[in-house]
C-alpha cells in the first residue's frame, strides 16, 4: 500500500512539474 | 573525451597541472578517479630538467571538502632526465576544511630535490558521490517537498542524444541513482539522488523530451552552492 502511495506520490509531483 | 571504465565510472583526460616552465623541469599533467570507492589522483610526471629529480612529497591545501592525501606520493626516484613516470594518489576526505572558489577547486604543493612547486587543478564533484547515494523514495519525496524553491537551480544540456534509459545507465557509474521515472506529455522524468563524501544529498529531476537534444536538469539541495559543480558532472558523464 505504502509503495502504491509513492507511485502514486512520483506521478503526482511529475505531472505538477510539467503543468505548474 | 576521458576513458570509460568498466563500471561506466566517467574519468576525465589529464591536464596540464604544473608546466615544466613553472615546475623548473617538472612537468605534471593529471586528473581524478574514483575507483572501488576510493578517490584517486593520478599523474604523469615527467622529467624535462638536465639532473635527476628526487625526494617527491605532497601537501594540499584545506578545500572545500577536506580532501587530503591519504598516504605519501610514492614517486620511485631518482626520476632521469626525460623519464615519464605515471603515479596514483589515494585521497581520503580527512584533511582541513576551507570554502574554496570555485567550490572544487584544489591547492596542490609538489616538492622535489629542486624546489617547491604550486598549482591549482579542480575535480570532478562526482568524484565525491558515495556508492550508497541512493535516496529512500518516501525520503526523497519528503526531502524533495521540504527543500524551499529558492534553492532550486535548473540548467540545460545541449546536443545530448541519449535516451533516458541510456542516461539513466550512464548516470549510476558516477553514482547517480534515478529513484523513479515517469513520462508526461511526451517528457521522461527521471528522479536522481546523489550523496557526498561529506553528507550532502543532491535531489535531481531530468526531463528528456523524446526527439530533443536538449535535456533540463533541475537540482534541488540545501547546500544550493554545490549544484553549479553537479550540473557540471551531468553534462560531462552524458556527453563522453
Amino acid at each position: 500500500e505504502l509503495e502504491d502511495g509513492l507511485d502514486e506520490a512520483f506521478s503526482r509531483l511529475a505531472e505538477s512539474r510539467t503543468n505548474p | 573525451g576521458g576513458v570509460g571504465m568498466p563500471m561506466g565510472t566517467f574519468v576525465p583526460p589529464k591536464t596540464l597541472w604544473l608546466p615544466a616552465m613553472k615546475g623548473k623541469g617538472l612537468e605534471i599533467m593529471g586528473t581524478f578517479a574514483r575507483r572501488a570507492g576510493v578517490i584517486q589522483m593520478e599523474m604523469t610526471l615527467t622529467n624535462k630538467a638536465m639532473s635527476v629529480m628526487t625526494d617527491f612529497a605532497i601537501q594540499f591545501n584545506r578545500n572545500s571538502f577536506g580532501l587530503a592525501p591519504a598516504g605519501p606520493l610514492q614517486v620511485p626516484t631518482p626520476l632521469s632526465p626525460n623519464q615519464t613516470i605515471d603515479v596514483s594518489l589515494p585521497l581520503n576526505n580527512g584533511g582541513p576544511v576551507m570554502k574554496m572558489e570555485p567550490l572544487n577547486n584544489l591547492q596542490v604543493a609538489v616538492k622535489n630535490n629542486i624546489d617547491v612547486f604550486y598549482f591549482s587543478c579542480q575535480y570532478p564533484i562526482s568524484m565525491l558521490f558515495v556508492e550508497d547515494g541512493k535516496m529512500d523514495r518516501q525520503v526523497f519525496l519528503a526531502t524533495w517537498k521540504d527543500i524551499p524553491n529558492e534553492n532550486e537551480a535548473q540548467f540545460q544540456i545541449n546536443d545530448c542524444h541519449l535516451n533516458s534509459d541510456a542516461a539513466s545507465n550512464k548516470l549510476q557509474g558516477s553514482n547517480v541513482f534515478t529513484i523513479a521515472k515517469r513520462t508526461v506529455e511526451g517528457q521522461d522524468m527521471l528522479y536522481q539522488s546523489m550523496k557526498l563524501t561529506n553528507g550532502i544529498c543532491v535531489l535531481t529531476e531530468l526531463r528528456v523530451q523524446t526527439g530533443s537534444p536538449t535535456y533540463t536538469v533541475s537540482l534541488k539541495c540545501r547546500a544550493a552552492e554545490v549544484s553549479q559543480c553537479v550540473f557540471q558532472c551531468y553534462e560531462a558523464a552524458l556527453k563522453n
